[in-house]
């Protein structure tokens, strides 16, 4: 049963599972701890300072694999002993973000900021700022409360910035919590953009001070147990389900309603009656098919015809077959008229205009009368009228008795 | 009283060639 359906096989919105998008994906950093002479310290105490222990770098250790490894170890990435550092997650397609979480090894970053490309890594903006100073990192006030003027921006928040725990302290992310729109999320255009990302970067910008942590400055470095990233692929409300692409590739929307396209983000061929939109719980806004009498596989969309229909339909049928013509294939071309024995979709519309007696092949599309030359008759002029008689031109097939 | 469909054998096609059904 495909959630896209209901029980009576009516359309209604639907969403693929929530996913953990990072587990099994490389995560880049900027930074790996990765061999001697490097060191870093760390505490085994959340909550003692006199913990602390250092080792050396080791080559594979370290690695930024170990962030969305599912093995249940604590294994860590370290970075080196830097001010800076930064972890990339490419997600591969536009996805819906709903949370990013960092469990850490090290003690938290004093600034860490979020940041997500919507362009596959062209350009980036800011998702959300953590500091224990906003205003002197980021130059953002501490923000509380989001207000609906600014719910697309990235904010910076205080929380999660302490200093304690000391190791496996969390920083965790949710791009619409707080937002005024958020439990109308389905309607808001605005947050369904603010939560769209192709790509996600974290920045550890700023470390508590080494002193303050009891080390000194080369043995102070970044580390995360796990990079969590939990979304779903973007379907617009019309796909349950988003397989990975072949060969385990870019996972892909499978989608219902009769749209197509990466995101669902478009009408099916042929299903173009009325515009594409996305789904909501209230209307499925299924794709619906141009009524086109069974004469046409193609047909086009026009706004003016749907708004003049009162909003009920605006497909234009292309390349009517079958000697039809017609915004819906629902006349017959010239020279041709409909057999009333047989239905409008019925492939069977076909000329019966007498090649000699009619005058063209132009009939009536209602009645089917031909256009009869001189003296014939008959709705398809294939006999003298009365007081005429079959002649030998083909020319003039009837003349006047004498 | 039904008129006989036009025959088409009685034309004189000679002038109309273009117009000659298959028949």
């Amino acid at each position: 049963h495909d959630p896209c359906y209901n029980a009576n096989q009516h359309p209604q919105f639907c969403l693929p599972d929530l996913s953990e998008l990072a587990s099994g994906r490389l995560v880049e950093a900027s930074s790996t701890c990765s061999g001697p002479p490097g060191r870093f310290c760390a505490f085994q105490d959340s909550a003692n300072p006199g913990s602390k222990f250092c080792q050396g770098c080791q080559e594979h250790t370290h690695r930024s694999e170990h962030l969305t490894d599912s093995d249940g170890d604590t294994t860590c990435w370290w970075s080196k002993p830097t001010a800076n550092a930064t972890l990339t997650l490419a997600l591969g397609r536009r996805m819906e973000i709903l949370y990013v979480a960092l469990r850490f090894c090290s003690p938290r970053p004093e600034s860490l900021a979020i940041y997500k490309s919507m362009d596959y890594g062209r350009s980036w903006m800011p998702f959300q700022f953590f500091s224990s100073r906003c205003w002197r990192r980021y130059h953002l006030p501490p923000t509380t409360t989001i207000v609906k003027s600014m719910e697309h921006e990235a904010v910076c928040i205080e929380a999660q910035t302490a200093l304690k725990p000391l190791t496996g302290g969390l920083v965790a992310f949710m791009p619409l919590a707080g937002r005024p729109s958020a439990q109308r999320f389905e309607y808001s255009p605005i947050l369904q953009d603010w939560v769209t990302a192709t790509d996600l970067r974290v920045s550890f910008d700023r470390m508590h001070s080494a002193r303050i942590l009891g080390m000194r400055r080369k043995e102070a470095s970044y580390g995360v147990a796990e990079l969590q990233v939990g979304g779903r692929c973007k379907c617009n409300g019309h796909a349950s389900r988003c397989p990975a692409g072949k060969d385990g590739g870019v996972p892909q929307c499978d989608c219902q309603h009769n749209t197509a396209g990466p995101e669902c983000d478009t009408c099916k061929t042929f299903y173009w009656d009325r515009p594409w939109q996305r789904a909501t719980p209230k209307d499925a806004h299924e794709c619906v098919a141009c009524n086109c009498h069974r004469h046409s596989h193609r047909c086009r969309f026009s706004m003016e015809l749907f708004e003049l229909s009162g909003r009920q339909s605006g497909g234009i049928c292309l390349n009517c077959r079958h000697h039809t013509a017609g915004r819906h294939c629902q006349y017959c071309s010239p020279g041709f008229k409909r057999d009333f024995s047989h239905p409008i979709t019925s492939h069977r519309v076909s000329c019966q205009c007498h090649p000699i007696g009619a005058t063209g092949a132009f009939c009536n599309q209602t009645t089917g009368q031909c256009q009869c030359k001189n003296g014939v008759t008959g709705l398809t002029c294939n006999r003298c009228a009365q007081g005429f008689q079959q002649s030998r031109s083909a020319h003039i097939p009837c003349i006047r008795k004498l | 009283d039904v008129m006989p469909t036009l025959d088409m054998a009685l034309f004189d096609w000679t002038d109309y060639e273009d117009l000659r059904p298959d028949m």
